[in-house]
């Protein structure tokens, strides 16, 4: 894996967006994952 | 990034980029000169005939061109807006039209019937299907009009439609200045800037520097404009010091950044007036017989 | 620069020619999309397949050559693949050795990890999208389905996936999946690799969850948290999941490490499904036998 720039640290996010999908239910039921769309959107932030 | 066709097919340096427009329009002349040297060969034209079409039915230069169509991207934008389409759509449809006028000249191909087309492929190419029916009605257009060109667009984009847009990276960013700067950010004031940061991500594709710079350079460009003193300290913390195991050098990375900048804040914006001069110019050098 | 030279086969969108490419004499395969059938211009299966072959470039992933217009069509110059998965399955005449299987899994998971790791669902795993290079390779094909995974609040449609390879999630309407849908339909084709048949044949969408949650049980909210908020949850059938040892009769020939890999991949709940690099991390493919070297294989 190429070493990436950065590191996702949910943690220490405030992101209303993202984080309130994740108690959605059919968010969670999907399998929906926050660290994907977070890794998704730093990637493209790396590139 | 560099595996990206973006890359790959539509990154230039500005000489190269300006090479490939005055080609671009120097095809597009001499095939007008030879229309125009068979249209006088045809016809019996009085001396003041000749006269006019010498002097009013010349072809545009490169520099004619790229008014004209800086002038209709703005109406794609516009136009993507008023249908309500996504901000990334919006964008695709940006990029298409001024990716389509860097292969083909407006002197072979009229702008004006190319603006639904592109707008239309960037809504089945990112996913937000509509069908031509029912767009042509929102557009106000045809079916046929819409698809004439369909075919011509995606061969001239070198069928590269997977486009890395800023907003993205701009998203991430706002995430990594968390992260790097932890509780010295103040998030209401992150907000505002967020938003003012995506308008103006919109307005700067009409410009150049989707050739010139990568999407997050861009991003950082405009985080730069919108807030300074917060961006070069997130810099200087993420690309200096001994965590700085990112290979990058941050004074390259600012001198790109400000580059680009420079670019933003100097847009080509076209008066009507302009655009219809350099409109009329180009129908009646294609079509000389009006004139 | 290229010759069509026989036809070998027609989709609803595309008819498909082996040819030669002038230059080097290779033997390729083009694609020719038919353009008058789709009323909204170009066909959106023909889109995805070039949006996303543009940008993959992995030895299992089929690589597009070249793309060009002609006579109104629009024509992918795609490598030669003269075989697939399904083929070889069905060809009795074909010897499996568990090194192969462990090659043909190994290969396919290596696929799909750059593909994932593009941010790109595939949405159409099977054996016959699988297909086979003169060399063995395998090579992901078919992206006529595929799509870049949406922003958080986009929905995606869970009509996708040819059905017996199809995830749970889907099976009950999911909006909001991600990548593990592809990793399901992978471990589908792992068991159907071991049996020799496909292995959860369901004749119809609703029969579909039938014969899945009869195989391997039907998910619960303790170990599927809001499985049971989906429309479609209340009128099943609760059947319970298989022992270890039911399990393990199904797939007499497979090691201990083939049969926890599988239990990774087709784990009911995504959340907890494998992804491709703990597939691929998996005991199962660093253990012995080796993966047969895809060149030795018929």
């Amino acid at each position: 894996e190429p070493k990436k720039r950065f590191t996702v640290d949910e943690t220490m996010y405030n992101d209303p967006f993202i984080q309130d999908l994740q108690s959605k239910k059919e968010y969670i039921a999907s399998g929906f994952r926050t660290d994907y769309v977070f890794d998704r959107i730093l990637t493209e932030a790396f590139l | 990034y560099r595996h990206s066709s973006q890359y790959r097919f539509w990154s230039f340096t500005k000489d190269n980029l300006k090479q490939k427009r005055l080609e671009t329009n120097s095809r597009a002349t001499q095939k007008i000169e030879e229309d125009m040297k068979k249209f006088i060969g045809s016809q019996t034209l009085t001396n003041d005939e000749l006269n006019i079409t010498s002097t009013k039915a010349i072809p545009l230069t490169m520099e004619e061109e790229l008014k004209l169509v800086n002038f209709y991207t703005q109406k794609v934008k516009v136009i993507s807006q008023h249908l309500n389409l996504p901000t990334e759509v919006t964008a695709t449809a940006i990029v298409f039209f001024k990716k389509f006028f860097i292969e083909n000249s407006v002197m072979e191909f009229d702008p004006k019937e190319l603006v639904h087309t592109t707008i239309f492929l960037a809504c089945k190419s990112e996913n937000y299907f509509i069908s031509v029916d029912s767009f042509a009605r929102k557009a106000k257009s045809s079916r046929e009009a819409i698809l004439k060109y369909e075919f011509t667009l995606l061969e001239s984009l070198k069928f590269s439609l997977l486009l890395h847009h800023p907003y993205k990276p701009l998203h991430g960013f706002f995430l990594d200045i968390q992260n790097v700067l932890h509780d010295k950010v103040d998030l209401n004031h992150m907000g505002r800037i967020y938003d003012a940061c995506r308008k103006r991500i919109t307005e700067s594709l009409l410009t150049d520097i989707i050739y010139h710079f990568t999407p997050p350079q861009i991003t950082l460009a405009i985080l730069l404009i919108e807030d300074e003193q917060l961006i070069t300290k997130y810099l200087e913390i993420k690309f200096t010091g001994d965590e700085n195991s990112h290979n990058i050098q941050l004074d390259k990375l600012l001198a790109i950044i400000n580059s680009c900048k420079e670019m933003i804040l100097s847009p080509d914006v076209v008066p009507t007036q302009d655009a219809k001069v350099i409109a009329a110019k180009n129908y009646y050098v294609q079509h000389p017989m009006v004139l | 620069e290229y010759s069509k030279e026989k036809k070998v086969g027609e989709g609803t969108y595309a008819v498909v020619y082996v040819g030669t490419q002038r230059s080097t004499n290779r033997q390729i395969a083009i694609k020719e999309i038919k353009t008058s059938e789709f009323k909204d211009g170009l066909d959106m299966s023909a889109i995805r397949e070039v949006k996303y072959l543009q940008e993959l470039n992995h030895p299992n992933v089929i690589s597009l050559i070249d793309i060009f217009m002609a006579y109104d069509n629009l024509n992918l110059v795609l490598e030669f693949l003269p075989s697939d998965l399904e083929v070889i399955i069905k060809d009795r005449n074909i010897l499996f050795t568990p090194g192969d299987i462990k090659a043909w899994m190994l290969m396919t998971l290596r696929g799909i990890h750059h593909i994932h790791r593009n941010f790109v669902l595939h949405r159409d795993l099977k054996p016959n999208n699988l297909l086979l290079s003169p060399d063995g390779m395998i090579k992901i094909a078919d992206f006529g389905l595929a799509r870049i995974m949406p922003g958080p609040r986009e929905t995606l449609t869970s009509n996708v996936v040819t059905r017996w390879y199809r995830a749970p999630e889907l099976l009950f309407g999911a909006q909001h999946y991600t990548y593990a849908i592809d990793i399901w339909s992978i471990g589908i084709i792992f068991a159907e690799l071991m049996l020799r048949i496909p292995y959860l044949p369901g004749q119809d969408d609703v029969s579909q969850m039938e014969v899945t949650f009869r195989a391997l049980g039907t998910p619960t909210d303790k170990d599927w948290p809001e499985v049971s908020s989906f429309p479609s949850y209340n009128k099943l059938q609760i059947y319970p999941p298989p022992s270890k040892d039911e399990f393990r009769k199904r797939f007499i020939a497979a090691p201990e490490s083939a049969l926890d890999l599988m239990n990774g991949m087709l784990t009911m709940n995504p959340h907890k499904r494998w992804d491709s690099s703990q597939c691929l991390q998996s005991v199962y493919f660093t253990e012995l036998p080796p993966p047969s070297n895809p060149e030795d294989m018929k």
